[in-house]
């Protein structure tokens, strides 16, 4: 199950519909400081359900829409959307037989989140059943935030327990 | 279930102690359960680097912490694996040596795995199979661009 | 009291505001009360790097937040210098530019703050006026060795 | 008021006696991961009087005695001093008049601190006030530690109001 592709538009300092395609198995992000990079791993999150703005590095959900710069004004909307190639049929329930599976969230600037799977409409649940037992998800182990991969080994006896039983 | 905790404990267990002797050429790591019933233990994470007597975890320098914590979130993955991973700059407090070993074997997960990581640093950069730059031309709009390795490191520098 | 309070949140406002502009190469920030009372009021740093429009601090990139630190920190020196000032791998987020812009900004303040600072970067060692290397040839056992640019360059990455 | 050099012997990785020299304003420590520099930070932030040992990343205030390695045995105390150039008399008290100070800090296993300014025993009470209107201490802006550089400008408003009076 290969992430092909992710669209933003609106999402932070994505104002523009854009793609970045993940054409390998070993895909290197760069650029300057400030320019988008984590961003765009925030956005994974979101999408995949995150529902904490604090996670998210904001203070309300509302701070992921594109909020202006010197030359452009906010906009009402950020969406993003993720691509998957599901040719394995990892990707269980409904949606197995699909050789590719999309799962898009939006949001407007009233704070309204709404889901989509392969463009139809569905609650934030149907997201994130589909990543169960695939060991993702927006708060998954697979995904280390900058600054916190310390944070792993310095857990709590509990807290990593926590993590054990989610991944088994 | 406790077999099925037990199991996943003792397989996550020996993935660290393989990817951390890798990583530190040598020294041990291994999970261990804090007292009492296995359905409720919490979980220790002890480490040595080769040559250290270290007591806790908590005393090791950062950029030990930062290996130590990548060999154990892999061994996650080699028992379950999620289809992919994204790593955002976790090889900020590594010196040159250790951003070698991290390197190589993020470059072996992506047999396996498929992994995503963002770094500003050149080692790093190299073992890409797809580079992807991320610029701002115009002030606080992001936008992707097609980087080669040359282009990779000169954007990192802008 | 009021008035010793006020002027030192005033001088640290100025000082955070050059600063930042010089590490930033444009852009604003500044500090600002919070409602009430002046005795009793939190400060909260507004920061702005050129071109973009930040609501919040907590947004700005893991980079920006470094720099917008450093700024204000060595702001808290320019009102009432410590003598000494230690700085541990504070450069480990900073892409190669603003790695150029941080290490100019410590010389100047190293004229009349005594500056120590840890790093693994090749560019920042380079400012310094003296370099002095941490081995571990006894495993486990630390020792001082006195090193020039190439050997700290080496040391770095043995 | 400089620092002219830290005397560490047996405090976490420094277990043989060992000198620091620092001969200018612009001093750059290096070496690889792991071996040692953060814990001359950790020692002159200790005896300067830190007194939680959470904050020098133990369980206990015995954990800075140097514990043991593949080669060598554990010790029984831990000593930290530093060397001050008092010149231009920035150290005022009953120390103006000292050309250099000193101030240093013993541990035994027994959890047990003995405080020395310029080898006579004194209170640790005594090495905080030397430092008072200095703008130095064990937890002063001064001294930044790994990893905690952004921690500044994310504290809440309270806290960097705190930081601002103790500049003052
Ligand atoms: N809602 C928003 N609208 C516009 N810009 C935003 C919004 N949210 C965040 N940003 C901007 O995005 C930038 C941060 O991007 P990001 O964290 O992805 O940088 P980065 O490439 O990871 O940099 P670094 O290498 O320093 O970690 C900040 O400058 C911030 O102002
Ligand atoms: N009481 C102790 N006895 C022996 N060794 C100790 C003790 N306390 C800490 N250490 C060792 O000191 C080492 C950490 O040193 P330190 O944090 O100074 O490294 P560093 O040079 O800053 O590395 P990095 O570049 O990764 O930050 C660890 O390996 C740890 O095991
Ligand atoms: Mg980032
Ligand atoms: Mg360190």
């Amino acid at each position: 199950m290969r992430l092909e592709k992710i669209k933003l538009s609106g999402f932070k300092s994505f104002v523009d519909p854009t793609t970045v395609h993940l054409t390998s198995n070993l895909i290197g992000i760069v650029g300057p400081n400030g320019c988008g990079k984590s961003n765009i791993i925030d956005a994974v999150r979101w999408v995949m359900g995150e529902s904490s703005a604090k996670h998210l590095r904001g203070g309300h959900m509302a701070d992921v829409i594109f909020n202006g710069s010197a030359t452009r004004q906010p906009v009402s909307h950020a969406s993003v959307e993720l691509f998957f190639d599901n040719n394995e049929g990892v990707l269980g329930g409904a949606y197995a037989q699909y050789s590719t599976i999309s799962v898009k969230r939006q949001l407007n600037r009233e704070g309204q989140s709404v889901y989509f799977l392969n463009n139809l409409r569905c609650r934030r649940r149907d997201i994130t059943d589909i990543f169960l037992g695939t060991g993702l998800g927006a708060r998954s182990y697979a995904i280390i935030e900058q600054g916190t991969i310390s944070r792993m080994v310095e857990s709590k006896p509990e807290e990593l327990r926590e993590h054990i039983e989610e991944a088994a | 279930t406790q077999v099925c905790f037990k199991a996943t404990f003792d397989a996550i267990n020996l993935g660290l102690q393989s990817k951390f002797e890798k990583l530190f050429e040598g020294g041990q790591a291994y999970l261990e359960l804090t007292e009492g019933d296995v359905l409720e233990a919490g979980v220790n994470i002890v480490a040595q680097p080769p040559g250290k007597k270290t007591r806790s975890i908590h005393l090791l320098s950062g950029g030990e912490k930062a290996l130590t914590a990548v060999a154990l979130v892999f061994s996650f993955f080699d028992l379950n694996p999620a289809p992919f991973c994204m790593l955002d700059e976790v090889d900020a407090p590594l010196d040159d040596t250790n951003v070698e070993r991290f390197s190589k074997l993020v470059e072996e997960m992506s047999e396996n795995v498929q992994l995503m990581f963002i770094s500003h640093n050149k080692v790093t950069m190299e073992i890409a199979k797809q580079l992807t730059g991320v610029t701002m031309m115009e002030s606080g709009v992001s936008r992707m661009v097609a980087v080669d390795i040359d282009e990779a490191i000169d954007l990192a520098e802008s």
